[in-house]
């Protein structure tokens, strides 16, 4: 553990309570992609399997319950609960174009050619593209809620820290890992645009709005 | 040799 990871998996518990927060504040899921959460669980759940068999630490442990449990909690604010907010119309991205791919590049390039290190891999593939469905809308839309642009940019920004996190562990561990940096690189640079708005008008207490 | 360190992270 060094301070960007943690810093990291901070950033990224805090994305997912602002989102809560978010859904129960204005009672309202609108601009959040279902698709994009739906992916998110996903994405937890072909990674954490292997809290069944494989200790880490109590650490890890938790954490990971934690963002399969939110991740499903997300899936039912916004399916039961809130339903009615959500409107699929503008929701639209096709995930099958996420979802294939990822599936036949985690069977070419794995470390292993086995079932859990397979959806491993895959869970890291789907993760880095999981925004996009989130991402289409927003530029459908043209515009955010500011408390959806924080959620975002505590998300981009728990990737972004991984980053260093690399460079910090090749360095003192002698770590590599490929398939997570690669992802991760992708990942992050969905982001840039988003970052770019986020940082120059958002924080500036502007509305964000995409340029017509 | 996987690099299963990073399995480690989250």
């Amino acid at each position: 553990m060094n301070i960007f990871r943690l810093l990291g998996d901070l950033a990224h518990l805090a994305s997912i309570f602002v989102l809560i927060h978010k859904i129960q504040k204005t009672r309202s899921c609108r601009g959040i992609s279902f698709k994009t959460q739906a992916l998110y669980a996903l994405v937890f759940v072909t990674r954490y399997v292997d809290l069944l068999y494989h200790w880490i630490s109590l650490y890890n442990f938790v954490m990971k319950l934690f963002f399969m449990a939110s991740s499903c909690y997300i899936l039912y604010l916004m399916k039961f609960r809130y339903r009615p907010t959500h409107d699929p119309s503008i929701d639209t991205f096709k995930i099958e174009y996420l979802l294939g791919p990822s599936f036949f590049l985690s069977l070419i390039f794995n470390y292993e050619f086995s079932l859990t290190e397979i959806m491993w891999t895959f869970s890291i593939y789907l993760e880095s593209v999981a925004i996009f469905p989130q991402l289409f809308m927003l530029q459908r839309t043209g515009e955010a809620e500011t408390i959806t642009t924080h959620y975002l940019a505590a998300l981009g920004i728990y990737r972004a820290l991984y980053l260093p996190n690399w460079i910090y562990r090749y360095i003192t561990q002698d770590m590599v890992d490929p398939i997570a940096i690669t992802a991760g690189l992708v990942q992050t640079g969905l982001y840039l645009d988003f970052f770019y708005v986020y940082f120059t008008k958002v924080l500036h207490g502007q509305k964000f709005e995409l340029p017509a | 040799e996987a690099p299963r360190e990073s399995h480690d992270e989250l």
